[in-house]
Formats: structure tokens, C-alpha cells, sequence
């Protein structure tokens, strides 16, 4: 379970960096 | 599980789903009742993260022209920024108990609430991808409308001098769009409507010079020449606009999260 969570964050955070990376390189 | 319609959100999204359904089902069939580890590092380093998205997310928002974007986008981060809070609430629970059920119920709703608020943004975002793609459908139709102002060889030249690097920025911009849906039967719409817009493109220059021609030199035949370019505009038009509205059916689809 503790490995669970920790990887399910990690997937989370990677999420939330790869969101912010389209809109930074999302053309106007 | 919830289906995505584009591969840039499934990329992004499926892992998170996958794990966060795994977890639920723990938390649901009470196999989850072990002590929890301490959470604070990676909650800490989510909750920073979702601050760097955020502020980028309202940085795009107070510069788009594009209204519905800046709609949309507002609710969708607010729900990114109270579904980091519920984690860190959720792993201070821990900290004092680390069996609490309350805390991880906070965890999984923080989870969910961090992948439906991403979710969310990410369609914003491919909503306005789509109508950037309709407006250049939409311009590519204008020129269309106007091709029975056409009556002379320069005219003609400076028509498809305009008109050739918007057709092909549209059907670029289509095939693009093609490569990224994953719902099969649109992508393949999308296709035939290319192929016959292309096909379609040569008939339709050939088609205004003979009319042009006809006209400047008085030939006979004009009729049947005007009637062959309409035939062909109407086809294109006809075409573009079945590009619009299977643009349009991909951007709501397969939003079945809860």
C-alpha cells in the first residue's frame, strides 16, 4: 500500500508537470 | 475507467486513473486498514507542482483572447488547488494517526479531485485546439463564398494565391487532429472529408479557369462551365462543413469520469 500511494503521487506529480507543459507550449 | 478522447490526455491522465481506481478499490474493500507511511515528502512535492500549474494556468488565462478558455480554465484550476489542499490535510492527518480512515479518504478524493481538475484543464485546452482548427474551416468557407466574384485571370491568380496556403494550413491542421483522436469512426470521417477536399481541389481550380476563360472570351458554354464550379464549391463546402461538425462531436465525448 505504501508503495502504492508513493507511486500514485509520483504519477500525480508527472500529470500536473505535463498539464503545465502543454499550456506553456499551447500557441496563442 | 474513464475513456479519453484525445492520446495527449490519455497519455497524461490513464496512469494516474489506473492507480487511483487500484486505490479506491483497496480503501472500498477495507484492505487498507494498515498503518500509512508518511506522506508529507511527495504530498509536498504534488502541492508544489499544482502551485507552479496554477499560477501558469492563471498567467494563460489573463492573456487568452480566447473567452471560453478563460471560462473554463478558472473552475478547473480551483479544483486542481483544494484537491492538493485535501492531500496535505490528508497526509498532517497521518502524521498523528497513521491508520486514520478519515485521512485516507482525504487521499483518495484529493486524488480524484487532482484528476478530474487536470482533466478538466486539459479539455479546456483541446476545446480551444478545436477552434482554432473550426476558424480556419470557417476561412477557408468564406473564400469559397466568394468565387462567383471571380471574372478575370487576375483575379483568379490572386484567388488561389490566397486561398492555396489556408486550405492547406486547414487540412493540415485536420490531419493533425485526425492523428490525435482515439475514437476511430471520427478519425476516419475526418479523413474521407480530407481525401475529397483534396481531391476535390484540382477539379476546383481547373473548373474557375474554364469558367474565367469562358467568360473573358465570350465562349460558348458559360453556363455549363458556372455550373461545374458551383457543383464543385458546393461539394467543398459540403465537405468542410461535415469537418466542422465531426470537429465539434469529439470535443464533449466520453466525459463519463464519475
Amino acid at each position: 500500500l505504501r508503495v502504492g500511494w508513493e507511486q500514485l503521487l509520483t504519477s500525480v506529480k508527472r500529470a500536473i508537470n505535463e498539464v503545465e507543459n502543454q499550456i506553456l507550449t499551447r500557441d496563442s | 475507467m474513464p475513456t479519453f478522447h484525445t492520446k495527449t490526455i490519455e497519455t497524461i491522465l490513464e496512469p494516474v486513473a489506473q492507480q487511483v481506481s487500484k486505490l479506491v478499490i483497496l480503501h472500498e474493500e477495507g484492505e487498507d486498514g494498515n498503518a500509512m507511511p508518511d506522506l508529507t515528502r511527495p504530498v509536498n512535492v504534488v502541492k508544489k507542482a499544482v502551485d507552479n500549474l496554477v499560477k501558469v494556468g492563471y498567467e494563460t488565462v489573463s492573456c487568452s483572447e480566447d473567452n471560453l478558455l478563460k471560462h473554463d480554465m478558472p473552475p478547473a484550476l480551483s479544483r486542481v488547488e483544494e484537491a492538493s489542499m485535501l492531500l496535505v490535510n490528508a497526509a498532517s492527518m497521518l502524521l498523528d494517526d497513521s491508520r486514520s480512515a478519515p485521512a485516507r479518504k482525504k487521499l483518495i478524493d484529493g486524488s480524484r479531485g487532482i484528476l478530474h481538475g487536470t482533466s478538466a484543464l486539459l479539455l479546456a485546452f483541446d476545446e480551444s485546439e478545436v477552434r482554432k482548427i473550426i476558424r480556419k474551416c470557417k476561412t477557408v468557407l468564406e473564400y469559397l463564398e466568394i468565387t462567383e466574384v471571380i471574372s478575370t485571370l487576375e483575379d483568379l491568380v490572386k484567388y488561389i494565391e490566397t486561398l492555396s496556403p489556408n486550405l492547406t494550413s486547414m487540412i493540415k491542421s485536420v490531419e493533425s487532429r485526425e492523428r490525435e483522436l482515439m475514437h476511430q469512426a471520427h478519425r476516419e470521417m475526418l479523413l474521407r472529408s480530407v481525401d475529397d477536399i483534396r481531391n476535390y481541389t484540382n477539379l476546383f481550380v481547373n473548373t474557375l479557369k474554364i469558367f474565367v476563360t469562358a467568360k473573358v472570351e465570350g465562349q460558348f458554354g458559360i453556363e455549363n462551365a458556372q455550373h461545374n464550379r458551383d457543383y464543385v464549391v458546393k461539394k467543398m463546402t459540403s465537405e468542410i462543413n461535415e469537418i466542422i461538425r465531426v470537429l465539434r462531436l469529439t470535443s464533449h465525448d466520453d466525459d463519463d469520469w464519475d
